[in-house]
């Protein structure tokens, strides 16, 4: 069923904040979905700010996209 | 460290202010500076030159939106500010976001606390896990000293140590929730939750939330000192009262109430009382007992005084407990007493000791 404007938004939030600091593609990338994709950067989200690593955009994960924060990526390269 | 530990080749580095907040006087944004870059020189053999004009290595400036290196900031809250990686071009600059309110202490975004970790970048470093580091990511008020241990040992691991070092007392790394050897400072209800205070962190612990989760108490509230001795949730009056030395603040829910900081001998306490270690409510007979060293009193909510015949010795009053206790709670006609790294269940009626486990074991450990 469509998803409700909520959780387009919450989806929106994440997938920018993580292209932002953890190099979440655009688009499809080959075999895998994007949804792969997103699932394994929010685990990685998790695992740094020592959070249940679900994979899922729970309401403690949404928290912390919100904080005010420094603007460099988390991880990789930084160019 | 960023990828290829990139770093500045030579230790003397130069910096230059572009242009200025106007959310500040001048003057604040130069000592901001200075005292941001003062923090890493601490600790290491780098120097830091001002220049007025030219190119330095590290440009520093305040701007909004897209401003010129194809990494826009986002208006007001959100990204704060950014840098480079030490390297040439673009490589050290440091940018703030000018939609911000930048300031001098905690009203809003604290530009020295920002500056610190963003220069931390041009120097080489990456952003740390530990969310005590000057170098988390997330941006969270502090006072006094901003390098922890984890901050201080990635500088170095470029740079070296300072052949001259001052004396810095750099911030314990975050406690480690299932440390065997891990000990409170305080435990109180709030709510429905739990809170448990250690060091300059506490605990939240919620019925929905699976993990507890560390903050620190200067980013939920900054005008409590760091260090908590003692809480309580007086749950009729909806206020969790937080001790420190010789003082009390209030919480109503996660606000502070006016009218405090107060000081606790307001209570009934003697003047020669200058920490109280642990306090605990009985909602079913609508005391306080106020735990300091081996003796305990008794404070009566309703009538806001201290009751008669006390102190009394923990010892003889409550058997089984030791002598001393960091922390109290009580849930269900049961006292919880943290001591060291233990935990006591203690039946309130029956007067027994009936389980001894680690303190840690609250936290899921």
């Amino acid at each position: 069923k469509p998803l409700s404007s909520e959780d387009i938004d919450k989806q929106l939030l994440a997938e920018k904040y993580l292209r932002r600091f953890y190099g979440l593609p655009s688009g499809l990338q080959g075999s895998r979905t994007s949804s792969n994709f997103l699932q394994a950067k929010i685990k990685e989200m998790q695992k740094f700010f020592k959070l249940e690593v679900t994979g899922n955009l729970d309401d403690n994960t949404l928290a912390v996209m919100k904080e005010p924060r420094c603007g460099v990526p988390d991880i990789g390269e930084y160019n | 460290h960023f990828p290829r530990h990139l770093k500045w080749e030579n230790n003397n580095v130069t910096f230059r202010i572009v242009n200025y907040t106007p959310d500040l006087k001048k003057a604040d944004v130069d000592k901001a500076i200075r005292r941001a870059l003062n923090v890493w020189a601490d600790v290491t053999p780098l120097t830091f030159k001002k220049l007025y004009e030219g190119n330095a290595d590290i440009m520093i400036s305040f701007g909004s939106k897209e401003h010129g290196d194809y990494n826009p900031f986002d208006g007001p809250g959100g990204l704060l500010a950014h840098a480079y990686p030490p390297g040439q071009g673009i490589g050290g600059d440091t940018h703030f976001d000018e939609d911000e309110q930048w300031t001098k202490d905690s009203s809003a975004y604290n530009l020295f606390i920002v500056a610190a970790h963003e220069l931390g970048h041009a120097l080489g470093m990456s952003h740390s896990t530990d969310p005590g580091a000057l170098m988390y990511p997330i941006y969270t008020y502090t006072t006094g000293y901003p390098l922890a241990e984890d901050d201080i040992e990635g500088i170095q691991a470029l740079y070296g140590p300072n052949p001259n070092p001052k004396k810095v007392k750099p911030r314990p790394d975050a406690p480690k929730k299932c440390d065997p050897e891990l000990t409170f400072d305080a435990v109180t209800e709030l709510r429905g939750e739990t809170i448990i205070f250690k060091d300059r962190y506490y605990w939240r612990i919620h019925p929905q939330m699976v993990e507890p989760e560390l903050t620190l108490i200067k980013s939920t509230w900054p005008s409590i000192p760091n260090k908590v001795d003692a809480a309580y949730e007086n749950p009729e009056k909806d206020l969790v009262i937080i001790f420190s030395g010789i003082r009390m603040w209030a919480l109503n829910g996660y606000n502070l109430v006016d009218g405090y900081p107060k000081y606790i001998h307001k209570l009934g306490l003697p003047k020669s009382v200058r920490k109280i270690d642990a306090a605990v409510h009985i909602k079913d007979t609508g005391k306080t007992l106020l735990f300091t060293d081996e003796d305990y009193w008794s404070y009566d909510e309703t009538t806001e005084t201290m009751d008669s015949g006390y102190p009394r010795s923990i010892e003889d009053d409550f058997p089984g407990i030791e002598d001393e206790v960091d922390a109290a709670a009580y849930h269900y006609g049961y006292l919880y007493f943290f001591h060291e790294h233990l935990q006591y269940e203690y039946s309130y009626n029956s007067k027994k000791v009936f389980r001894i486990q680690r303190a840690n074991s609250i936290l899921n450990c």
